[in-house]
């Protein structure tokens, strides 16, 4: 299978 | 009471389908500047950030910030009962009631819709999202959105496995772009080389490698960035295996819409 990070991972709440 | 006008219902129109499949709802931001969109989707591996210019708008009014969640299959039902020269006004209530009402006029009939949609939660955005640098992608991939929209449409026909979510793994080397899906019984893969630009200075393929790399990203991402695509002549690819893929369209030098993508790891 493959592993996938969330997209918020990268970047900061406003 | 805050009122943007605009007269941009295409614009809208075409937004809302090519996002309204892969994103249920968005955060709407307008302010004296513009307007700034984000949507993340269901799964949480893809962003959508749309900015659009106040100059983009034949018309844009708006005194105060105004900003609310909404549900974008709602609004694409709504803008698809609006002609395309329609003028659109946005209103909510100064104290922040739930609701807000665009209304499409169009001149040439003497008709006036009027729609009411409720905030929505917006899932998570916004979010502060960095100006990206170049310079941190290992490849950045330049190509007309025609040629972009061939491919995603190529792997769709043929990258559809059955049993889990269908996948295109993009390559670059060698001054190339491979991109590759795996169907039923077989595999698809379209590699673009860099085009001469004396050739086609209109419509060149442009490939910056420092590094070869290779990425796993679902293809519903990637059709759903190739409808949004047709907002531009040209998208613009910048891949990395440690940050997240962008993928921009510019909008004249009016804004942009940029997917950020998180790559899938073996």
């Amino acid at each position: 299978g493959h592993k996938q990070s969330t997209i918020t991972n990268y970047f900061i709440r406003a | 009471m805050l009122e943007p006008r605009l007269v941009q219902t295409t614009f809208f129109k075409n937004v809302l389908e090519a996002l309204s499949d892969l994103f249920i709802e968005a955060h709407f931001e307008f302010s004296r500047t513009g307007l700034e969109l984000q949507a993340i989707d269901t799964s949480r591996v893809a962003l959508v950030a749309l900015v659009l210019r106040a100059e983009a708008f034949n018309h844009y009014l708006c005194d105060r910030g105004l900003s609310m969640g909404l549900n974008l299959a709602d609004m694409a039902k709504a803008f698809r009962c609006a002609n395309n020269d329609d003028i659109i006004t946005i209103k909510a209530e100064e104290d922040w009631t739930d609701t807000v009402t665009f209304t499409f006029e169009s001149p040439e009939d003497g008709e006036i819709l009027e729609f009411d949609f409720d905030f929505v939660g917006s899932n998570g955005v916004p979010l502060e999202i960095p100006e990206y640098q170049e310079s941190e992608y290992q490849a950045i991939v330049r190509m007309p959105s025609a040629k972009f929209m061939r491919i995603c449409k190529k792997l769709s026909s043929f990258g559809d496995s059955g049993d889990r979510d269908p996948v295109v793994i993009i390559s670059v080397y060698k001054e190339r772009v491979r991109s590759f899906a795996r169907g039923k019984t077989g595999t698809s893969t379209t590699v673009c080389l860099q085009t001469q630009t004396v050739d086609k200075p209109k419509e060149p393929t442009l490939i910056e490698m420092k590094e070869e790399v290779s990425l796993i990203f679902d293809l519903k991402y990637m059709n759903s960035f190739s409808k949004a695509s047709t907002l531009s002549d040209q998208v613009t690819i910048n891949l990395s295996s440690e940050l997240p893929a962008v993928f921009e369209c510019k909008i004249a030098e009016l804004g942009y819409i940029r997917y950020y993508i998180s790559p899938r790891k073996e």
